[in-house]
């Protein structure tokens, strides 16, 4: 018996809108820790993990780890039949073939519950070990998304490179290059407007801009983004999910050949 | 040229 029941329904939401363009099939794991994923996009080559724990929801019901294979396009679609202040229940039975998600509007004056049909994923988990990154930049994630949009106007990859000067963002293309440098600011009126830059040692990886721009359909999920940077590791583009636990998305960088 | 490098390269199945 599953039983979660998420009073900011809207969050769920988002999460769906900001993971079905990279992943079609995934298995949605259950434990008493949370609600989570992690599925790769069907070249291998990004990696995205979520967790909701268990706390944030508002009831959590798991009696038992319980893992859901779903279809991201037909969760999105059901989804989004949720109004944005809706609050949704997630419900499964031990062996059903089904989940349900029900809907329940803020003043309770509507209440829809939607079946979908659970699927047999043979999906690979792999194990992540916590690193120690060359250089971790916190910025706002606005402008990590109008960074990777602008960039692959010119490019297909870019260059992240973190030095003590900043972060620097290029491409080149058919048309030409680009270059955007961020510098540390700490100055701002709010704490998610700041771009703070750690740095223990200065690291250049190249990726496909492709990915990243992919990556922030999870904007809407946070105020800012942490993007963790090893010379010999993926990336880590990290979205907070207030309260809850975060969205990260791994991409495996290119290499020189 | 670049080579894409794949995640599974880094990671280990569990």
């Amino acid at each position: 018996m599953l039983e979660l029941r998420l009073v900011q329904g809207s969050l769920l939401k988002k999460v769906l809108e900001a993971t079905k363009d990279l992943v079609t099939d995934a298995n949605f794991d259950c434990s008493a820790t949370g609600f989570s994923l992690q599925a790769m996009d069907s070249s291998h080559v990004a990696l995205v993990a979520l967790l909701l724990r268990s706390e944030g929801f508002e009831h959590y019901r798991c009696d038992r780890n319980i893992s859901m294979g779903m279809n991201l396009n037909n969760m999105s679609k059901m989804l989004k039949c949720a109004g944005n202040d809706d609050i949704i229940t997630i419900k499964g039975d031990d062996g059903s073939d089904t989940v349900t998600f029900m809907f329940e509007s803020p003043n309770q004056d509507k209440i829809s519950d939607f079946e979908m049909k659970l699927m047999d994923i043979d999906s690979e988990h792999l194990g992540i070990p916590e690193a120690e990154y060359h250089a971790i930049v916190k910025m706002p994630s606005s402008e990590f998304q109008r960074i990777c949009k602008d960039l692959s106007s010119i490019g297909d990859t870019v260059v992240i490179s973190v030095t003590k000067e900043g972060v620097k963002f290029s491409t080149r293309g058919d048309i030409g290059t680009a270059n955007i440098v961020c510098r540390q600011n700490k100055t701002v009126d709010k704490p998610e407007e700041a771009t703070i830059i750690e740095m223990n040692e200065p690291v250049s990886l190249t990726f496909a801009l492709r990915y990243l721009n992919s990556f922030t359909k999870a904007t809407p999920l946070s105020e800012s983004v942490t993007v963790s940077l090893s010379s010999e590791l993926p990336v880590v583009v990290e979205y907070k999910i207030a309260d809850m636990g975060y969205i990260r998305f791994y991409l495996a960088p290119k290499i020189e050949d | 040229s670049r080579v894409q490098l794949s995640i599974t390269e880094f990671y280990r199945s569990t």
